[in-house]
């Protein structure tokens, strides 16, 4: 037998490929399959590293970022940074379905999801919000600043360059391995 | 981060991600997951691909284009996968990512990259021979 259809999805996020498989079951497109998977993500909020009430940026916000490709068009629907939108692959679905763009951004974005319907709500909830204050508490360590005054691996910002730009080691920060990761 | 690649058993192929990024990232940071080719990437006409980790190294480098321009090239899922993973290892040894590939045929593979907390990647694949979502789990490279 033929092994197609098939699902594929990172992690054991089980309920998104069971979610994603039913839509093909019933009709649906590989569009539709991945769009409706990852939105399962997004509301249960899988393992803290998708949906709202996760990952606070420096601010304490939570921020979204999700793309739509299709493989038969090449078309691609994606929003970046996005805020105040829980449904970010939804939205990135709509990027592709009503725009000739591919990649929308930041608070705009969000006007473009309440353009298409979407509700413009808080994304943080007590977990976020804990979790930024234990990080101010920590001296925001660790964080993503270097060549900056004062020295980032010791204190809050707000940061400046110092006058005279010394270059450090690598260009990539090692933030420990498990720590930043999409 | 999620990452997922559907194949129709029409052929038709679509890939996303969805993702709340990393924590305290500086307001505004964009990471790799909505940028085309990083975070995903599906071709009918070669497989579809999708990447997970630290989104400000792996947007550099394109894994999920990489690895369907590899199975274009005729390599498996697994190796497409695994390649992309050591183009990325050359530069960065430390970085930690993964990444999930299947083939216009409906094989599939995954490839992760080996850090001392990181040694196996899981990941979920539901086809036509099984009767439920399945997890599945690669050893890093």
């Amino acid at each position: 037998a033929r092994p197609l259809p098939l699902v594929l999805n990172t992690w054991p996020f089980r309920n998104a490929t069971e979610t994603a498989w039913k839509m093909l079951m019933c009709g649906g497109s590989a569009l539709d399959a991945v769009e409706t998977g990852c939105a399962v993500c997004e509301r249960e909020q899988c393992d803290g590293t998708v949906g709202f009430g996760g990952s606070p940026d420096e601010f304490g916000e939570t921020t979204l970022d999700a793309m739509i490709m299709d493989g038969t068009t090449m078309n691609v629907g994606a929003v970046g940074d996005l805020r105040r939108i829980k449904n970010a692959i939804g939205v990135a679905r709509k990027v592709l379905e009503h725009t000739t763009h591919t990649l929308l951004a930041g608070e705009s974005a969000t006007k473009f999801a309440e353009s298409m319907g979407f509700v413009n709500e808080d994304l943080s909830t007590d977990t976020s919000r804990a979790l930024h204050a234990d990080w101010l508490a920590r001296n925001c360590q660790p964080n993503y600043w270097r060549n900056v005054i004062p020295d980032a691996s010791k204190y809050c910002g707000p940061y400046k360059p110092p006058s005279i730009l010394k270059q450090d080691g690598s260009a990539y920060g090692e933030t420990g391995a498990h720590y930043g990761h999409d | 981060t999620i990452g997922m690649i559907a194949i129709h058993k029409t052929g038709h192929t679509a890939a996303g991600t969805s993702t709340n990024g990393i924590k305290f990232k500086i307001h505004g940071r964009i990471g790799d997951s909505p940028i085309p080719g990083a975070g995903a990437y599906a071709d009918d006409t070669a497989g579809a691909a999708a990447a997970t980790g630290d989104g400000d190294i792996l947007m550099r480098f394109l894994p999920s284009y990489q690895a369907v321009e590899y199975m274009r090239g005729g390599e498996s899922p697994t190796t497409a996968c695994q390649k992309v993973i050591s183009r990325i290892q050359k530069y960065f040894p430390k970085f930690f990512g993964a990444v999930i590939c299947a083939n216009v045929t409906g094989s599939y593979g995954a490839a992760c990259n080996k850090l001392p907390e990181f040694t196996q990647f899981r990941f979920m694949v539901y086809n036509s021979l099984m009767e439920q979502p399945v997890e599945e789990k690669v050893d890093c490279i």
